[in-house]
């Protein structure tokens, strides 16, 4: 049984500034979704949650049109359907935002009367999405979505919406979302998120932007074709068999004479190799065999023997005619303006006395801890995925913004990075206050699995599991699985199994900064922090060094 | 260690030096707890005789002559019972845990690292005339998923399930002979885990042929068992 927020992407920490919104008060996020679906002051594309105080907006707009900002215990819930650019079998359920006819004349808005009198206007047809000049299907067209067009001497025309790979797919199927979930021999797959029977390092939480669900056949890595890992205890992975869609793939980017980047969109006609070596025709086998194909990469304009970088590479590449060297990088010319990335400047070989921590509110933090408080990994800064964000070093060059380390580019409390789970935007990291450190004692060997200590807190007490049941002001605690005085769906036991939810006892299940709360048996106050001391930290915990590693890596 | 850089001194407060008897420095350790460390049980293979051998700890230069130094016999070999490339030492008496001298922590049992994981090695071992001869040094790349590691162009099906791969597809950068018997490393919050025994490669940095480890959640029941028992 799915619920209603099936249809919604979730993403925690973030925030929308939206001009047109309608505020509720809400007691779960699911009656917050049911005032989405029933706004009718305009059309609700997404919806804020706020767990704590249960406070619920309508949004007209989403993340692609809104700016999206950070905010600690704000949930974002965006429709799907308003997110994707593409469409489902006739697209009578496209909301994209594409606006040019196939030929490439700009649409007229449904609610205008020129050059074309319409006989679908939003009035007429509310539930048809005609917004603005956005293509769609009103009429349930089997040929797509269209649009009345700007030109007075062409009425209507169809648009060019690529099909949403759900029930196909594209090219290689890299963007494959379908639910196929066997393999070509009839095996079933096993759950990505399982380790049998066959254990595996393509975890979903390493690859947030490959969609790896439940069981369904994926293309995370670059293969011809989406494959699974099997159920079959003999066959550790197998291709899947996904149809190809019928209309054309989406229209690529115009490729380039030149390189720029990795040279994924180079599309000249160098063939030889920086040393010199001719390249190997790629739909050539002969003298190496290959699996880069013009037929297992359709959309690699994989043509004659010229470079190209079809895999991710760090530059265009190709197989050699030469019997010793299968294949080697070629030198392309830069594009003009797109300078090669500077190589890393080393930093000097001192021995530095440093601690993990950060001084003031972590602005000039330059360390490399690199997850948040609940233990997420966080996302190189340099990255959009799966947080798009517009903290970059070129927008904030004096925030070392480097790696996925824990920055303040923004002056926040204290240092935070996106992370790397796409339901949560971005978290506070895991690092100390330098003048909370004391300094340390005299050694007492560490045992190699620390047991915890559960009468006081490490850090802000998110591994907390002791016993106390009263908040700092001296209320007694609720208990989780109750909804009395204080109905909450948000924390309890069942949607939050790893957080120790037990009877009534102080927890902190969202990694609050300021540590264990609970909600209270005061019907006058909702929620409220525990007073619980901190532990003093241990003199040597396994993996942890005196001295901070350079971590240099080859460039 | 082929590329990479000289370490910030004693920053990896685990690796230590497996020696001759007369302090001949030929691989790479761990120390897992103050008195056992984690090696390659090839690295075991000139001598079963645990007087043959000598541990060296706290130090950054390979001619150990820092005053942090420690230095302790071994009182007992474990090599792994199904001829996995994994071995334990029992040290003569347990090290002195300073800030020279700490243990790295061990996974969970069977707990997976996930492809794209940044992981380190580190290791006195061969430099392929990069530099750094005699100083600790350490390199970082990416952990990469058997089933890539697998594939004709890279290792064509030499790595096993118990094995891990790591390093940079176009190489420039790996561990090295010498470095055998040390620690794979991956940071897990704020701490260091070992994930992998420098184990084999084909030749050293060489493009599509990334070095393998032995996966060492794979033998925690194993380690535990020999630590209890003896």
């Amino acid at each position: 049984q799915g619920t209603i927020l099936d249809s919604y992407v979730r993403t925690e920490g973030a925030w929308l500034l939206n001009p047109k919104k309608q505020t509720y008060k809400t007691n779960s996020k699911e009656e917050c979704a049911e005032r989405c679906e029933n706004e009718n002051t305009f059309i609700c594309r997404a919806f804020l949650f706020t767990s704590k105080d249960q406070q619920c907006l309508t949004l007209a707009e989403n993340t692609k049109t809104a700016v999206i900002f950070r905010r600690t215990d704000a949930v974002l819930y965006e429709k799907r359907i308003y997110l994707l650019e593409c469409k489902m079998r006739n697209g009578v359920d496209y909301r994209g935002t594409e606006a040019k006819t196939q030929r490439g004349v700009p649409c007229q808005k449904w609610s205008d009367n020129v050059p074309h009198k319409p006989n679908y206007t939003p009035e007429k047809y509310p539930q048809a999405g005609l917004e603005e000049n956005y293509c769609r299907n009103p009429d349930n067209d089997e040929k797509g979505p269209w649009c009345y067009t700007t030109d007075p001497a062409t009425r209507f025309d169809y648009c060019n919406i690529p099909e949403c790979e759900v029930e196909c797919m594209h090219c290689s199927g890299e963007n494959y979302h379908g639910v196929v979930a066997t393999t070509e021999s009839g095996l079933e797959c096993q759950r990505w998120d399982s380790q049998k029977p066959h254990s595996h390092g393509y975890l979903p939480e390493n690859f947030p932007e490959k969609d790896l669900k439940m069981n369904y056949c994926r293309n995370p890595d670059g293969e011809p074709r989406p494959w699974c890992f099997t159920t079959s205890p003999t066959k550790r992975w197998e291709y899947c068999d996904v149809p190809r869609c019928t209309t054309p793939p989406p229209v690529p980017a115009p490729g380039r004479q030149c390189l720029s980047g990795r040279g994924e969109d180079y599309q000249g006609t160098i063939s030889v190799t920086e040393s010199g070596n001719t390249c190997q025709h790629w739909s050539s086998q002969s003298p190496h065999r290959h699996a880069r194909t013009p037929e297992n990469y359709p959309c690699k304009n994989l043509e004659e023997n010229y470079c190209r970088n079809p895999d991710g590479e760090k530059m265009p590449w190709c197989y050699t005619t030469n019997r010793t060297a299968r294949w080697e990088y070629c030198t392309i010319p830069f594009c003009d303006g797109a300078e090669p990335e500077a190589p890393a400047v080393d930093v000097p070989d001192q021995a530095q006395i440093t601690e993990e921590c950060y001084e003031g509110n972590g602005v000039t933090y330059r360390g490399t801890a690199s997850f948040t408080l609940t233990g997420k990994k966080c996302q190189a800064w340099s990255s959009m995925s799966p947080h798009r964000h517009n903290k970059t070093a070129d927008q904030f060059p004096n925030a070392d913004l480097k790696e996925n380390y824990c920055r303040n580019p923004d002056a926040d409390r204290r240092p935070w990075c996106y992370t790397t789970d796409p339901s949560v935007r971005w978290e506070y990291c895991n690092l100390k206050k330098c003048s909370d450190q004391v300094p340390a004692t005299l050694p007492k060997p560490p045992q190699t699995t620390l047991e915890p200590n559960h009468d006081c807190i490490h850090g802000n007490g998110k591994d907390y599991r002791g016993t106390v049941s009263k908040t700092g002001r001296g209320r007694t605690c609720q208990e989780w699985s109750s909804q009395i005085p204080h109905s909450h769906d948000y924390f309890t036991p069942v949607t939050h199994p790893g957080a120790g939810l037990d009877k009534n006892y102080c927890r902190n299940p969202d990694g609050d900064v300021n540590g264990p709360w609970c909600y209270t048996t005061d019907p006058r106050k909702a929620w409220e922090y525990c007073d619980i001391p901190k532990c003093p930290p241990a003199q040597y915990e396994c993996g942890i060094s005196k001295f901070r590693p350079k971590l240099c890596a080859q460039r | 260690i082929v590329a990479g850089c000289i370490s910030h001194p004693h920053s990896w407060p685990w690796q230590i030096s497996l020696r001759t008897s007369f302090g001949l420095h030929f691989c790479g350790g761990t120390l897992i707890d103050p008195q056992w460390v984690l090696t390659a049980a090839h690295c075991l293979e000139k001598s079963s005789r645990p007087a043959a051998y000598k541990v060296y700890l706290g130090l950054h230069r390979e001619r150990a002559l820092e005053a942090s130094v420690q230095k302790r016999g071994v009182e007992k070999l474990f090599k792994e019972p199904h001829r996995v490339d994994i071995a334990l030492l029992k040290l003569s008496s347990p090290a002195i845990i300073n800030d020279y001298v700490i243990p790295i922590c061990l996974p969970k049992e069977n707990s997976m690292l996930g492809g794209r994981e940044k992981c380190y090695v580190t290791g006195w071992g061969e430099t392929k005339g990069t530099g750094g001869d005699g100083y600790l040094k350490e390199t970082g790349f990416p952990v990469i998923e058997n089933k890539i590691c697998n594939r004709p162009e890279f290792l064509n099906g030499r790595v096993g399930n118990h094995e891990l791969c790591a390093g940079n597809i176009h190489g420039g950068t790996d561990s090295c002979q010498g470095d055998s018997g040390g620690p794979l490393v991956c940071k897990d919050q704020d701490k260091f885990v070992q994930h992998g025994v420098t184990s084999w490669g084909l030749g050293c940095a060489q493009p599509m042929k990334p070095g393998v480890y032995v996966r060492v959640s794979n033998y925690i029941t194993w380690i535990k068992n020999v630590m209890e028992n003896n």
